[in-house]
């Protein structure tokens, strides 16, 4: 047996410009939640239990697109999603549209655990997540003043925003609505911006 | 978005997936992360989470093509990450971390940057976010 291993991400697609400081805030949580799943994983804790533990803290804090700091709808509200597997046995479970529950992946846990399904959704996650008694909290939580800016800048440009793929040219002129020719699902690349 | 993937002592792989979404989506919009086989996979050989356009991830099933090529074509594990980052999200732009049963772990993006930190039981351990 090679032993453990553990892999976080925090999202991909980042903006070329990101200031030094943003940088090094992103590495230092990335350490700080590897160095949590590592003293995890030497106390002989389950890989299953290991990935649900270091992405709730992920979830916690504000800094990446999850939970706390999630990115906004066009409603400027959050709707979160999550989902774990567990290779033994291949067992899984998902959610979708989530406003209240403060830690996602672990009502996914409960959907892989606690329920004969493996994917619950929108008021059957939300209505789930009250019988099983998980911590919520009220959607304002999750908004950061970051992403109402984020958002605010997204919809007046009503185009791209801080999207790296638009050509340097367009990119002055994102506010008239210049349209990059990327296209996403049928849909001018546009009206989103990176995850 | 975010993730993590693990494989313990004992040989078991796991895999979790989180995200908000994307910035000024519709509502009701539903991304790769919560769907099995796109955003995340775990199987006996391998555990993988995805990140990046979500659309293009669920229309390649992008974790689960890593733990097809490592079983159907004997890919190790940082060669099948390749081959799916390169031959299967078209235009689709995309990073993914992985791990597998035997102790390695791997990871590949096709756009600019991706936060990602890894780590092994040999000492082993980065944290990056640029190629």
């Amino acid at each position: 047996m090679g032993g453990w291993a553990i892999a976080v991400h925090g999202g991909a697609g980042v903006d070329p410009n990101l200031p030094t400081d943003r940088q090094e805030q992103a590495k230092q949580l990335l350490t700080r939640v590897l160095n949590l799943g590592i003293a995890a994983l030497c106390s002989s804790v389950s890989a299953v239990d290991v990935v649900e533990l270091v992405v709730r803290e992920l979830e916690s804090d504000p800094l990446f697109n999850s939970g706390r700091g999630s990115a906004l709808t066009e409603n400027g509200t959050v709707e979160m999603e999550a989902s774990i597997m567990d290779g033994v046995g291949r067992r899984c479970g998902a959610v979708s549209g989530l406003t209240t529950v403060k830690n996602p992946v672990s009502l996914a846990r409960l959907v892989m655990d606690k329920s004969p399904h493996s994917y619950l959704a929108f008021s059957g996650a939300q209505k789930f997540a009250k019988e099983m008694g998980v911590e919520m909290v009220e959607n304002e939580y999750f908004v950061t003043q970051d992403n109402v800016e984020m958002l605010k800048i997204a919809k007046e440009a009503d185009s791209i925003v801080f999207d790296y793929r638009i050509p340097r040219a367009g990119y002055e002129t994102c506010g008239t609505g210049v349209q990059s020719p990327i296209q996403m699902n049928g849909l001018p690349i546009s009206i989103y911006a990176p995850e | 978005t975010v993730g993590c993937v693990v494989v313990d002592s004992q040989g078991r792989c796991a895999a979790a997936t989180s995200t908000g979404g994307l910035l000024n989506k519709r509502a009701g919009r539903i991304g790769d992360s919560p769907l099995i086989g796109a955003g995340t996979y775990a199987c006996e050989l391998c555990a993988v989470s995805c990140t990046g356009e979500g659309e293009a991830i669920i229309r390649s099933t992008l974790a689960r093509e890593v733990g097809a090529v490592m079983e159907y074509k004997g890919l190790g594990l940082q060669d099948a990450v390749n081959f799916v980052i390169k031959e299967r999200l078209d235009e689709g732009k995309a990073g993914l971390i992985a791990v597998s049963k035997t102790g390695e772990v791997a990871y590949g993006f096709n756009c600019v940057g991706m936060f990602r930190g890894c780590a092994t039981q040999n000492g082993f351990m980065e944290v990056g976010i640029w190629d």
